[in-house]
């Protein structure tokens, strides 16, 4: 779940 | 964020700002596919959804909208720009998109973190970017003139995804439990497709002489 929240990176 | 990432994004947006100056200031867009253009506006519009409902920083929102205004730009230039328009060689620029395009959405549909749209569209924006660049260097292929411009932009539009390699190694050690595995495989798939380009471009650069690439 974490990884969907963090696409932080363009 | 840490260099090798910041480095990644320079990199990418100075390839882009490349671009669009040979475009401009030759008025030409000769060697160019439009449907390397064309398909990366499409990753850009299907990653950057998130403009709409997220913030992550300033910078995050700031390059993502100058990336998503110069992709139209050029493919504006490359289709309406009455002089431009007609150094394109619609001919030659014929890689069939959609076999890209499909694989990568069924893919995105069956390989994600949430089964949700706009995770599905990011994720198909991962899987497509890999493989974004594959009309252009068919194009090189056949036009065979890979002029100086056009070859740095690929250079570095190539060396942006490897330098994003470095940043995940790095934040893989420094960020406990940081894990992005549908990026690290698309980003490697993407930095290997570039790998034949480069070895041409680095062995003209060493032989300074102009790039060509094999019969």
């Amino acid at each position: 779940k974490e990884e969907v929240e963090k696409h932080d990176e363009l | 964020m840490n260099i090798f990432r910041l480095a990644g994004d320079m990199t990418h947006l100075l390839s882009i700002i490349v671009l669009l100056l040979k475009i401009q200031a030759t008025k030409s867009c000769a060697g160019v596919s439009l449907k390397t253009q064309e398909l990366y506006a499409v990753v850009f519009v299907t990653r950057y959804l998130d403009l709409f409902y997220s913030f992550i920083s300033l910078y995050n929102t700031v390059m993502k909208i100058i990336f998503l205004l110069t992709a139209f730009t050029i493919i504006w230039y490359m289709r309406k720009h009455k002089v431009v328009c007609q150094t394109y060689d619609k001919e030659q620029d014929t890689f069939r998109v959609l076999f890209l395009i499909v694989p990568c959405f069924v893919l995105a549909l069956l390989v994600n973190h949430e089964m949700s749209v706009t995770e599905v569209l990011w994720t198909f924006s991962i899987y497509l970017e890999a493989v974004a660049i594959l009309p252009q260097l068919v194009l090189l292929q056949r036009t065979k003139n890979v002029d100086n411009l056009t070859g740095n932009y690929i250079f570095m539009l190539g060396s942006y995804r490897a330098l994003y390699l470095v940043n995940w190694v790095y934040r893989y050690f420094t960020e406990l439990g940081y894990r992005q595995w549908i990026v690290w495989v698309s980003g490697t798939v993407q930095t290997c497709v570039y790998l034949d380009f480069f070895y041409y471009y680095v062995q003209a650069w060493r032989n300074n002489e102009r790039m060509k690439l094999p019969g």
